[in-house]
């Protein structure tokens, strides 16, 4: 996955993602594709929650998952999830929940949680940053007034760091694949360094949901992993999702 | 030839959006939740839409299991496990994976493990 926060010169928020996913989980040799990335992409749907009739969050989702991976609580804030691999995974928070220690969170519910009880940027954080987990996640999350981007990561029990746009000195825009950010990439897998390169040379002063999109549809950021790509603006109250495909030649993931 | 420069990577793109051209797999289909609703019904509606899909993906992960383990056994067991793994989620995702597993006609087992997939598979 690649999420992305970044703020333009006037203080305006802007998040994004491409979804990945399927890596491993069979390759299809005569159409060049992996299996399951293939089989998510019809059922990923643009969902509305409402209660009353009226809007509580959309999100980004697939047909049959109750969790979410990328959402936004219109005007107030936005929030995407990517997978963060380690050997304290979730196998271990599934073995101590059956055990009976049930301390932690699912991932996908508390991200619903999340974004159907939050009322502040503020809050939101708080929630990601201090629930017990069964797996390590990344969690990006963007507000609705400047500075108000991170990219908090999580192992499973404890929030290792938080990484904060445009205070402090601070950059722009934070950019998260499935890496930590303060370490290198995997060099079989630097979709960072690319995603870097076309963002810094967009600039504040020409930031947008189409430049963002310009990035996250360039390959190896697009790869055969993709199964769509979320565009989110809080302040408009606009959440867009498109289903994208890589044709060869392109990266495996 | 690691650190060689990637042979399909490409300069950055420009002017792409609105989306458009081989790469373009079309647009998500909107659906409303109601959250008023009873949680075993909530999904309806979208699980009525997408059965077939749905199917289609939960017997492609039973075949990469089965693929791993052929006896079928340990599919069989994690399956089994997995419909007892429901009885304990908490309010109101476990009533909707059931109703998700109801209205599709999957077996409650596989709904869990695509419920669950991520923390299965972060190692």
């Amino acid at each position: 996955c690649t999420s992305i926060v970044a703020e333009d010169k006037t203080g305006k928020l802007y998040h994004a993602r491409n979804l990945d996913f399927g890596l491993f989980l069979g390759w299809d040799v005569k159409n060049s594709s992996w299996t399951i990335t293939e089989e998510l992409r019809p059922l990923t749907v643009s969902l509305d929650f409402q209660r009353n009739n009226k809007t509580v969050f959309k999100s980004s989702n697939f047909a049959g998952y109750v969790g979410m991976v990328s959402g936004m609580k219109p005007g107030i804030f936005s929030l995407t999830m990517n997978e963060r691999f380690s050997i304290d995974g979730g196998y271990i928070g599934i073995f101590q929940w059956i055990l009976g220690k049930r301390d932690g969170m699912w991932m996908g519910f508390l991200t619903r949680a999340v974004l159907e009880n939050s009322t502040s940027y503020e809050d939101a954080k708080d929630q990601l940053t201090k629930t017990k987990l069964l797996a390590p996640a990344y969690f990006i999350l963007g507000g609705n007034r400047t500075g108000q981007g991170c990219v908090i990561t999580r192992s499973r029990l404890s929030t290792l760091d938080i990484w904060n746009i445009n205070t402090n000195g601070g950059p722009w825009y934070v950019l998260e694949t499935n890496y930590d950010h303060w370490e290198d990439p995997f060099v079989l897998d630097d979709r960072r360094t690319p995603a870097r390169r076309c963002m810094d040379r967009i600039t504040p002063e020409n930031i947008s949901l189409p430049t963002i999109f310009d990035v996250l549809t360039t390959k190896p950021v697009l790869n055969k992993l993709t199964v769509s790509t979320t565009l989110i603006s809080v302040t408009d109250s606009r959440i867009e999702t498109y289903l994208l495909g890589c044709p060869d030649p392109c990266n495996p993931w | 030839a690691v650190l060689a420069k990637d042979p399909y990577a490409e300069e950055c793109r420009n002017e792409s959006y609105p989306p458009s051209g081989p790469r373009f797999k079309g647009n998500a289909p909107v659906y409303i939740i109601n959250l008023d609703l009873p949680p075993s019904k909530r999904w309806d509606q979208l699980i009525n839409d997408k059965k077939v899909q749905l199917k289609t993906l939960t017997d492609t992960m039973r075949g990469i299991m089965t693929a791993f383990f052929p006896s079928g056994k340990v599919v069989h067991i994690l399956e089994k496990e997995l419909t007892l793994l429901s009885a304990t989620l908490p309010y109101p995702f476990r009533e909707e994976i059931e109703g998700i597993a109801k209205a599709s006609g999957i077996p409650l087992g596989e709904i869990v493990m695509f419920n669950v997939f991520y923390e299965i598979f972060t190692v």
